[in-house]
């Protein structure tokens, strides 16, 4: 049970991280198309 | 199921008081006929046999010798030093290769809820107080000789033929003392236990009464269900309550219990018989010599051990260890005998047992059904909780952090570059703190079993 949840809790904050970083990616993209 | 672990029969002879001398001598083969398999225990099964000498059937328990022989030592002698019509009686013990054989009295009904189970049918307000009634005499008497139960429940309640109930199984009852008159002992089916047995604040007899009051809660009789150990009635107060005094006489419950061996009989026949047909199928290619050998062989074997099976065939699937049950959804559908020592039991407790820190699921008394009244706390919580979540953000209980839903990562858009990467930075920090909480709640979970273990590894070097 807990290897479940360190798996689950290791798995949401990749997928956090993930979501964050493709963010900044877009609004760096966003940036220089706009610049 | 505690499924009749001990039985008693129609009292016909003379009440057999203790096993003579010369028995106890011989080998106990010898001594008892092995009539059938009335159950299975998680330490070993228990057998309907008849006493040679004075050819009144008795219940004996056959344990392994290398199991927890401290429960049965205790159960033993608990029953021992009882001497009351309202508690299973003890007769003596065997010694056999690797087995320990305990002759005990034999409750011809089984238990209340193996009644219950059989016919599908719970009892009516009359049976019940006919049934209470007796298992209050019982505890009356147990709790004048300052025993407490600890696990009053249908199943380990037995009626003979006569409808007289018995209070059964001492494995995890108590004693209490001059130097210990509370004990703080964690011992109990979960869902019958007083609370001030959960609290582990110190409890006494009274204890009992709350699980007599968690059996009868359906009728209201509610007298026994005292949050308060103080105010609680006492059995012997509760003997003069007017649904008590009322109660019919044990012959009320003699239909029932001829209904409920009615149709244990005949569900015995009847799979006996399908066993016989399957057995003809698959010999139908052999000669009809062998045939008939093999049949009537494996019938006779297979009766006995479909008894068995029937009588414990609710008792569900393989139980697993205390951690899988710490998961509460488990825990709601396996109601079996919980001890749990405390760690910190210094009230002078001399069980070893106790003070070993064993903690037991036991797969005998699991109920098939959670009580109704549960349901319906249950219910109620859930109306409460989907108020109180109100906008629920599709999180599980794992994810209930620091962290967006998974269906709320848009609310990523709304932030600046700069959130963005503030929110990058104390990512790891975060997810370690995370780790480390339940890194310390799987801690405290595992410590009080780890320290179970090693008190029982210590305790069967001593053994």
């Amino acid at each position: 049970l807990f290897m479940k949840e360190l798996e689950h809790i290791v798995k949401s904050y990749e997928a956090y991280r993930q979501a964050l970083l493709s963010e900044v990616e877009a609004r760096k993209h966003r940036q220089q198309w706009y610049a | 199921v505690k499924t009749a672990e001990t039985h008693r029969g129609p009292s016909q002879g003379p009440h057999l008081k203790k096993l003579s001398e010369d028995s106890l001598t011989k080998q106990p083969e010898e001594v008892f006929d092995v009539l059938e398999k009335l159950g299975e225990g998680s330490y070993g099964c228990v057998f309907k046999a008849n006493y040679k000498e004075t050819g009144e059937i008795v219940a004996i328990k056959q344990v392994p010798v290398e199991s927890d022989l401290q429960e049965i030592i205790k159960e033993i002698a608990i029953m021992q030093q009882c001497n009351s019509p309202h508690v299973v009686r003890y007769y003596g013990s065997y010694f056999k290769n690797t087995d320990l054989w305990i002759v005990m009295e034999y409750c011809g009904a089984g238990s209340v809820s193996d009644i219950i189970r059989i016919r599908n049918k719970t009892l009516t307000e009359d049976e019940i107080a006919t049934i209470v009634q007796s298992t209050l005499k019982g505890l009356e008497y147990l709790h004048f000789m300052r025993k407490i139960h600890r696990d009053i429940k249908a199943g380990n309640i037995l009626l003979n033929t006569e409808g007289q109930a018995k209070l059964a199984d001492f494995g995890v009852a108590g004693q209490l003392t001059d130097t210990m008159a509370k004990r703080n002992t964690v011992i109990g089916t979960p869902f019958w236990m007083a609370p001030e047995v959960i609290q582990e604040i110190g409890y006494n007899c009274v204890a009992d009464i709350w699980t007599v009051g968690v059996c009868a809660v359906s009728l209201g009789f509610l007298q026994c269900l005292v949050k308060n150990p103080e105010t609680r009635a006492t059995a012997t107060q509760l003997l003069q309550h007017k649904f008590i005094k009322s109660a019919k006489p044990n012959s009320i419950l003699r239909a029932l219990i001829a209904d409920a061996m009615e149709i244990k009989l005949k569900r015995q026949e009847e799979a006996e018989q399908r066993e016989q047909d399957a057995d003809d199928d698959d010999n139908s290619d052999e000669d009809e010599v062998d045939q008939g050998t093999m049949v009537r062989a494996g019938t006779g074997d297979s009766g006995t051990i479909r008894a068995a099976g029937s009588l414990t065939g609710s008792l569900g699937s393989t139980a697993g260890t205390m951690i899988e049950h710490e998961d509460t959804g488990t825990l709601q559908s396996q109601l079996g005998t919980m001890v749990i020592n405390s760690k910190d039991d210094d009230d002078g407790d001399d069980d070893d047992e106790e003070n070993a820190g064993t903690m037991k699921r036991r797969d005998e008394t699991i109920q098939p059904a959670k009580p109704s009244f549960l349901e319906y706390f249950e219910q109620k919580e859930k109306e409460a909780n989907s108020h109180n979540d109100g906008g629920g953000r599709g999180q599980n209980n794992a994810d209930n952090r620091k962290l967006p839903g998974e269906g709320d990562l848009e609310v990523i858009s709304t932030w600046s570059v700069e959130e963005l990467r503030g929110k990058l930075a104390s990512l790891d920090p975060q997810m370690e703190q995370e780790i480390e909480e339940i890194r310390q709640r799987y801690q405290a979970k595992r410590q009080p079993i780890l320290d179970a273990i090693e008190a029982k590894k210590r305790r069967q070097q001593n053994f």
